[in-house]
């Protein structure tokens, strides 16, 4: 408490100019916690690489979140596994959000790489928790005809996370011709690791207190 | 409204501006670098009750009411905020996935007597 005089809102004793800053710094960590519905700060164990950050915010909209209770999400891969199958890719996300938010907007980010062959179908599908091969439900289907970078819009209610908030995708490649069976192995085909790892875009919004319920006028 | 001076006694916005680096937390919020925590102090003498330094209708309609019931009012008025504004943050949540979003009310613009 400093000598100087009382407080102007209360009357009270006044703080020191550095109580006053530790006091400011307390309020403002509570506030954000408070504002982002978290208990406590989020604990980072897998720093993401600065550039693949950057490309993909960068393949963000360029409009700021649209108003309202409404967010914006940027998940990357966590687990890429192609040693299922020649044919056949498995992507893990873990999506804790979904659990307490609607999911209104989904699309899955690839980069297939240069040497790709041609035009390619890519089929998707949503495995349970622990892996494909007793359910799966296909989710989209998309033709790519170029290397790069490719947008593929999901169905949002195919990514309704278990309660685990983990969704795990299965590719599935195949190309035009039905009757042609080489197809040039997926680690050629798509590129997984560092900047160019696969990402989900999301678009949720915090689900209305009792949402779901008849609204009473 | 009039931005604090050091021994301001009415009411008043008093600015702070808290880098996210001075909180150790650069590492999970992404987007700004800091934001500005601001918040009401000072006194409402009678005068300015229900002067939000917005709208004056609102102020003379108190002031009115003031002289109307009596001159010297039991309750007091309290120097609140009167304009917010949402804060857009990019941080990375609990699963390491980069989230964008407002946080609505976050900054204090202007404050105002009850």
């Amino acid at each position: 408490q400093s000598t100087r005089s009382a407080c102007p809102s209360c009357g009270g004793p006044t703080l020191a100019p550095q109580g006053e800053r530790a006091l400011v710094l307390e309020l403002a960590k509570k506030q954000i916690l408070e504002g982002l519905h978290l208990t406590s700060r989020p604990r980072v164990t897998r720093p993401l690489p600065q550039a693949a950050l950057a490309r993909a915010l960068r393949r963000l909209q360029p409009r700021s979140v649209a108003p309202g209770n409404q967010e914006e999400v940027i998940s990357f891969a966590t687990i890429v596994d192609k040693s299922t199958s020649t044919y056949r890719c498995m992507l893990t996300f873990q999506l804790s959000p979904l659990r307490s938010h609607h999911l209104y907007h989904a699309r899955l980010w690839l980069h297939v790489s240069p040497s790709f062959p041609g035009s390619l179908y890519l089929r998707i599908f949503r495995c349970g928790t622990r892996n494909c091969r007793g359910s799966r439900t296909f989710l989209a289907e998309h033709r790519m005809t170029s290397s790069g970078w490719h947008a593929l819009t999901l169905p949002s209610s195919g990514l309704r996370s278990e309660h685990s908030g983990v969704v795990k995708l299965q590719l599935d490649y195949r190309r035009p011709d039905p009757n042609s069976t080489v197809v040039p192995r997926p680690r050629r085909l798509l590129d997984t690791e560092g900047q160019l790892r696969p990402f989900l875009e999301l678009k949720i919004r915090a689900n209305e207190p009792g949402a779901g319920r008849a609204r009473r006028r | 409204t009039p931005t604090c001076a050091p021994e301001t006694p009415l009411c008043c916005r008093r600015d702070h501006y808290v880098d996210f680096q001075e909180l150790g937390w650069r590492d999970w919020i992404l987007q700004p670098e800091g934001y500005h925590l601001n918040y009401c102090s000072g006194q409402c003498p009678p005068h300015l009750a229900g002067s939000p330094g917005i709208a004056a209708s609102f102020h003379s309609a108190v002031f009115s009411l003031l002289k109307a019931n009596n001159p010297w009012p039991a309750g007091s008025s309290c120097c609140v905020p009167t304009a917010r504004r949402p804060l857009s943050l990019l941080y990375l949540d609990h699963d390491g996935n980069v989230v964008k979003t407002d946080v609505p009310d976050m900054v204090v613009e202007a404050c105002g007597c009850s």
